[in-house]
């Protein structure tokens, strides 16, 4: 399973 | 969360209430491009697709949904409202927004973070957010009498683009990898399209004079 990347921000 | 993150955020969020109001209580949306919110209603919806698959925070959770629903909802009002509708500047907003589309996704298909769909959507959000408040500008250029609420929801949102880039600087120097050169980049061109519309706008108001831009 890839990681998905974060996004913190709106 | 510092401080300039949360400010830019309630500035967003004040720029709807302040849209919301203006359609709700006045049931008006003079001056207002349905162009540029159609354009928001696409960007939240390819950027928040995440929402099924990363859980941030409840703050996180709430004001998507907040941009979602308020989003999609004022284009419905804009389009559909038997009064609402009535006010719209139609052949003044001419701007042919989906020509901007399809650039905005090619640009997401070369530059990304990962070849991913949620990638790729995140990426057509920001380069389409960066130039979705062209029709509103090109819109307020032609408006000859802007009223109050109509300028107070570009300066709120103009407010809220200059607030992020200040929370990215604060984030680059207190987080280590905290490193976003597309959300950057992108919101960098926003802000300056904001700052170049403010510049002729208050030179305009500040000798009373029609609002021209150059061409």
């Amino acid at each position: 399973e890839e990681d998905a990347v974060q996004h913190d921000e709106l | 969360m510092n401080i300039f993150r949360l400010a830019g955020d309630m500035t967003h969020l004040f720029s709807v209430l302040v849209l919301l109001l203006k359609i709700h209580t006045i049931k008006s949306c003079a001056g207002i491009s349905l162009k540029t919110q159609e354009l928001y209603a696409i960007v939240f919806t390819t950027r928040y697709l995440d929402l099924f698959t990363t859980y941030i925070s409840l703050y996180n959770t709430i004001m998507k949904l907040i941009f979602l629903g308020s989003s999609i909802s004022i284009v419905w009002y804009m389009r559909h409202h038997k009064v609402v509708r009535r006010s719209y500047d139609k052949d003044q907003d001419t701007f042919r927004h989906y020509l901007l589309m399809l650039p905005c996704l090619l640009l997401a298909l070369l530059i990304n973070e990962k070849f991913t769909f949620l990638e790729v959507m995140w990426a057509f959000s920001l380069y389409l957010e960066a130039v979705a408040i062209l029709p509103q500008l090109v819109l307020l250029q032609r408006t000859r009498n802007i009223d109050n609420l109509t300028g107070q929801y570009v300066l709120l949102l103009g407010a809220y683009r200059a607030l992020y880039v200040l929370n990215w600087i604060y984030r680059y120097f207190t987080e280590e990898n905290y490193v976003h050169w597309i959300t950057w980049v992108s919101g960098i061109v926003q802000t300056l399209l904001y700052a170049d519309f403010f510049y002729y706008y208050f030179q305009s108001w500040k000798n009373n004079v029609k609002l021209q831009l150059p061409a």
